[in-house]
């Protein structure tokens, strides 16, 4: 909250665009603040008119360099934008800088994303220290199309103007947090010796030589991959990591998106009846890779890049009562499987379930 | 002389976490750098609210992590205190 919780006295509120930025089609511009404004009428009473040629509460325009508000821009980077707080005059304006990319994708800096952080601002929120918060203060992508304003936000916004007037109140993401005694995953897979473990839009990352965990956004490092990654593998001899959803995987060569991708799931073998993949895992001393999907599992030969004969097969048959597999990475010969908040160590020599562990415990809590 | 690349990657840094701290942790601009005790004390008590405010691990010095958030870029608006 903004010191001294200042707060707009009515719901309805107005808002006028001052001028645009030549970087982007007006239509676009328009669409990104009226899809921001969204995101905060959405989950309080609050409404938004449009007006023209007179003041606003809210006055957005693009501004460069010194624009007399004592508060100067520094050209590209940097400082993105500015707001200031509910109040008369400059109260609750938006400044963006004119110096920025303003895109409407994942390119520069994406307009819809910025405007609705500062519009944060206009209604009364400060910055919060949340990393996965649309109000923390560093610059994040999120594709606007998947875009979900985190539960952190919704509290915030909530506490100053109430609930929404919808029979269902919105809830929104939480942002994962390592030592979250609850914390399950959407696959795992080994990369370059780091773990990732992905979640959501996240990617919590592992690095045997850091006692800490990263938590990223996927986008971060790979703008073009969606949230909510089902499955991933590592095939380590050829340095490539696959990365599945729904029906489609996406190849990492290193640590870049390899072109071509995402490819149809059936182009490795599976038959129209598969929709997804749960998790996956490969044992690069064999050269097969394991898919799990329900109860049941694949096994794909590397190196002739076809599935082996004799698939699906039940998994409790091959890997003992670890039941459905959220998750799955190998790791110095043992095979992690993951269901729900319960990790099983299986050694595939032995054939049997050799420990069985919380699923957070990679992460030193 | 030429100055010495890292004295001069000093000044940078001292720049950047300074106007940083300014800019969004209220920082006074005279805060009296050149009187050791009192200066530093204050630049430093800012740089620790910074780096709990994003998680870092407060060592109140400008190790890389804590320069790496510096250079992200980001809102104008300060990450303490009002904006008016």
């Amino acid at each position: 909250f903004t010191a001294g919780n200042p707060k707009w006295k009515k719901n309805n509120l107005t808002y006028r665009i001052l001028n645009y930025t030549p970087k982007m089609r007006q239509a676009d511009v328009d669409e990104a603040i009226q899809k921001a404004l969204r995101v905060w009428s959405n989950v309080t009473p609050l409404t938004f008119q449009k007006v023209e040629d007179k003041e606003a509460d809210i006055m957005i325009s693009f501004a460069y360099r010194d624009h007399r508000d004592n508060s100067p821009f520094d050209g590209p980077n940097g400082q993105l934008a500015h707001a200031f707080q509910p109040g008369e005059g400059i109260g609750g304006d938006v400044h963006l800088d004119e110096e920025e990319a303003w895109t409407k994708d994942g390119r520069g800096y994406n307009l819809f994303i910025v405007i609705a952080h500062e519009l944060g601002h206009s209604l009364g929120l400060s910055h919060s220290s949340d990393p996965g918060a649309l109000m923390y203060p560093a610059y994040s992508y999120t594709d606007p199309s998947e875009f979900l304003l985190p539960q952190d936000d919704i509290d915030g916004i909530q506490a100053i103007y109430g609930q929404s007037d919808a029979a269902v109140q919105p809830t929104g993401p939480v942002t994962p947090q390592a030592c979250d005694p609850n914390l399950t995953f959407d696959a795992i897979t080994t990369l370059r010796g780091e773990i990732m473990f992905f979640k959501g839009r996240y990617m919590l990352r592992k690095h045997p030589e850091r006692a800490e965990t990263e938590l990223n956004f996927i986008s971060l490092f790979w703008p073009n991959l969606p949230s909510g990654i089902q499955a991933a593998y590592e095939n380590v001899e050829r340095d490539e990591v696959l990365l599945f959803k729904e029906g489609k995987y996406w190849l990492l060569r290193g640590y870049d998106i390899a072109p071509g991708y995402p490819k149809p799931i059936y182009r490795l073998g599976f038959p129209k009846t598969v929709k997804r993949v749960n998790a996956a895992y490969s044992d690069e001393t064999t050269g097969k890779t394991y898919f799990f999907i329900a109860d049941r599992y694949w096994r794909y030969d590397e190196n002739k890049r076809s599935m082996d004969h004799g698939y699906p097969r039940k998994i409790a048959s091959d890997f003992g009562k670890i039941g459905r597999v959220d998750a799955a990475f190998q790791k110095d010969g043992y095979v992690y499987f993951f269901h729900g908040t319960t990790q099983f160590q299986f050694d595939p020599r032995a054939k049997r379930i050799v420990r069985q562990m919380k699923s957070i415990s990679w992460f030193n809590c | 002389f030429p100055v010495a690349p890292e004295t001069e990657d000093e000044g940078k840094t001292l720049q950047l976490v300074e106007s940083y701290l300014r800019n969004f942790y209220d920082l006074q601009r005279d805060h009296h750098p050149h009187l050791r005790s009192t200066g530093e004390n204050q630049l430093v008590e800012k740089l620790k609210e910074m780096q709990a405010f994003f998680g870092l691990k407060v060592t109140g010095k400008p190790d890389l992590e804590t320069l790496g958030m510096m250079k992200k870029p980001r809102c104008g608006v300060p990450d303490i205190g009002q904006y008016v």
